[in-house]
């Protein structure tokens, strides 16, 4: 059974594809079956994995068009497959309100599949709607990227609240996984003063993997690749692997 | 009557608040009477501009427990008026989808104070969701801004289909106000090969000025001030000054 995880935060912006992305090719370059969902309508996980082709998406395997598995694109990179997104989710929130157990259908498709992998990473869009609430109650735990900026720690509140909501209604296994610091940038004063507060509001929880910013982070989606494929010697690459290391270590994998 | 202008993108963290906050104090500065609407539940545009209770926000107008005029903080600074946002905006777009005329709630609601201003700007969450269609179908036009960056360019046939629709459906007056690079680093290949994307696709609605990164502008929210109110000697003042100026000539308002 595979253990499924959310990355999540409503904050536009933080780094949740990017960390998807790249959590998930450092996790399968360790020899980890990985496999990431995208559930965003913009679809970044999808297009930075260079899957380009609209015809099918996680939204055909949501309302039940399609099986779980007919969804997977196996081995996109070697140990990573995805289940991409495309437009059709954006309609998505409103068919699933209409749906029996709606809160639970994630949950029921992904446990068909999840025998596939060790780790599955759910993309979640920019929001606390019907789809990262449907994304929570299927997961075992959630990564929440936090971006060193002011505004990334005034979200935090509302986000914790939605967990614990989750947590109490529908799925009482959901803890935090980690805490990422994204783009932090050792010069500025207001990075530090983010990486201070976050630090005494969860303490353990946050990584101490920092990922840097890093422009060869920001160019290997127009690439259709992960940092690490695109320019191996990026300090970008390493933070990631170095946070793959340290997921790992959390959960008890050598 | 104002001309009413939303500030949208679905793309997070692309600029929107910081936008809709200091395009406003600038237009404020040049004698504009202007009223930032916050309509993200996120609330970033209120806090940035020192608005810190929740007591009531525009939820309170659209569901229409409270009318318009009881929803504006007048003056918060020169010349610049805020209809908050918090926390309450979460449970809207299921409240709205039920009420009758949904599509046209915030439309009736800004006709009643629209004559105290010269501009309304609306701060839109990051998603095309009721709240977001709803602040199109309520306004003249739309500014655009967009991050140099790669996932940034992937997001924006989505937004015009959306603008497209709302157009022919529910709002013929509505037109591209202007598309506005945003966190430019002339340093980056990157953004100069985003600038160089938008400008093909764009043309003349783009304008002339940039928004360079500059760190000044991400300090300012932590003391609840426009940058021009925190250091009007930075670099990220004088751009959106610069902005409001090509934005009110644009106007024919000298
Ligand atoms: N460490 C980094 N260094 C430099 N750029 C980064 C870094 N992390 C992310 N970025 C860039 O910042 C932008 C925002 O990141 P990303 O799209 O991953 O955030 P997101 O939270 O998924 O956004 P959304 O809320 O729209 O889903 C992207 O253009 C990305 O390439
Ligand atoms: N020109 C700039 N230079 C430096 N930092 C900037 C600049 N513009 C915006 N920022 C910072 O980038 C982050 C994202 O900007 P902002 O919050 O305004 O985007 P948004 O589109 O409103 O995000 P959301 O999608 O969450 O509503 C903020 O922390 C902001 O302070
Ligand atoms: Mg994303
Ligand atoms: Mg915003």
């Amino acid at each position: 059974m595979a253990k499924i995880i959310s990355v999540a935060n409503q904050k536009g912006g933080v780094g949740k594809t990017t960390t998807t992305i790249n959590l998930s090719a450092s996790l399968a370059h360790y020899g980890m079956k990985t496999l990431v969902v995208d559930i965003d309508p913009q679809s970044n996980s999808s297009s930075g994995l260079n899957h380009r082709n609209k015809d099918f998406s996680i939204y055909d395997v949501l309302i039940g068009t399609i099986p779980p598995n007919a969804g997977l694109i196996n081995d996109i990179l070697p140990n990573l497959s995805l289940i991409p997104a495309n437009i059709n989710l954006v309609g998505a929130e409103i068919e699933i309100l209409d749906m029996p157990n709606r809160e639970y259908v994630m949950t029921e498709r992904l446990k068909q599949i999840s025998d596939q992998f060790d780790f599955i990473l759910i993309d979640c869009p920019p929001s606390l709607g019907i789809l990262t609430l449907n994304a929570l109650t299927a997961s075992d735990s959630v990564v929440i990227p936090v971006q060193c900026e002011y505004f990334a720690l005034e979200g935090l509140g509302q986000l914790l609240n939605t967990i614990n909501i989750v947590k109490q209604r529908f799925n009482k296994k959901l803890s935090i996984e980690g805490v990422l610091l994204t783009m932090y940038d050792s010069r500025l004063k207001l990075s530090e003063l983010v990486a201070a507060e976050v630090n005494r509001y969860f303490e353990e929880k946050v990584y101490n993997t920092r990922i840097h910013r890093n422009v060869r982070i920001s160019e290997a989606p127009s690439y259709g690749k992960p940092v690490m494929y695109y320019d191996s010697y990026a300090s970008g690459a390493q933070n990631y692997l170095d946070l793959a290391k340290e997921f790992l270590e959390r959960n008890n994998v050598a």
